[in-house]
C-alpha cells in the first residue's frame, strides 16, 4: 500500500495545530 | 496490554504509531536483561503527527538530561530490547555526539524516522538517544543486520539527516554480537 510520507518541515508546521493537544 | 492507539478525528496519521520509553541508567550496576526490563519506564505511544508533538513538547530534551539516561522510541510492539523477536536478528548504527548536540540531532533522527524518510520497508525497529557524562550517543536500530542494502541506505539517510561533520564517525553494531559481550556500545 501507499506509504504516509512526511517531510520533516510538514512535520513541523503541525508542531502548532490546534489539534495539538 | 494495552489498547491500541489511533490517530484523533481530523489528526494526520504516521505509517506506523510509536512508543516512548525512558531508561534512567545507574552507573556501576550490572545490565542484565532483567533489570534493564524492569528498569524501562513506558512513556506513551503516538500514531499521529498531533499525538506525537503533544508528548514531545512535554518531554525533556537529551541535552537537558542530566546523568545516565536513554530516551528510546520504537515502533509499538517492539521492545527496545535486543532479545525482542523483531531486534534479535538485527543490528543498529551508532553515532557518538560531543555534548550540546544531542537534542538538535535527536529530533531531526526522530522527524526523519516518523516521516519515512529512510525508505527501507519495514525494516527500522526504533531509535534511541543515550545520554552519557562525556558525550552523546544516538543509534537507530533495524530488523537485519545482514542486510547490507539496507543498513548503508540507513547510514547515508542518518549522515543526512543528522547533518553532521563529514569525520562524524558512525559504527554498525550486530544486537548478537552486544548480547555476547554484554555491552551496549
Amino acid at each position: 500500500g501507499t506509504r504516509i510520507i512526511y517531510e520533516r518541515h510538514e512535520l513541523l508546521q503541525l508542531r502548532n495545530s490546534p489539534l495539538t493537544r | 496490554e494495552r489498547e491500541p492507539v489511533t490517530p484523533g478525528p481530523g489528526e494526520h496519521a504516521l505509517q506506523f504509531a510509536y512508543t516512548f520509553w525512558f531508561t534512567p541508567r545507574f552507573p556501576g550496576r550490572q545490565a542484565s536483561s532483567l533489570n534493564f526490563e524492569q528498569n524501562i519506564k513506558y512513556v506513551g505511544t503516538v500514531a499521529s503527527v498531533e499525538q506525537f508533538w503533544a508528548y514531545y513538547s512535554h518531554m525533556g530534551r537529551p541535552g537537558d538530561l542530566t546523568g545516565h539516561s536513554d530516551l528510546h522510541l520504537f515502533k509499538d510492539g517492539v521492545k527496545p530490547m535486543w532479545e525482542d523477536p523483531a531486534n534479535k536478528e538485527g543490528g543498529k548504527w551508532i553515532v557518538r555526539l560531543r555534548k550540546g548536540l544531542a537534542s538538535r540531532a535527536w529530533e531531526n533522527l526522530i522527524l526523519a524516522m516518523l516521516g519515512e524518510q529512510f525508505m527501507v520497508g519495514e525494516e527500522i525497529c526504533g531509535a534511541v538517544v543515550s545520554v552519557r557524562f562525556q558525550e552523546d550517543i544516538i543509534s537507530v536500530w533495524n530488523k537485519t543486520a545482514s542486510d547490507q542494502a539496507t543498513t548503508s541506505r540507513i547510514r547515508d539517510t542518518l549522515k543526512r539527516v543528522l547533518n553532521l561533520p563529514p569525520n562524524t564517525i558512525m559504527e554498525y553494531k550486530m544486537h548478537l554480537d552486544s548480547l555476547k559481550d554484554n555491552s551496549s556500545f
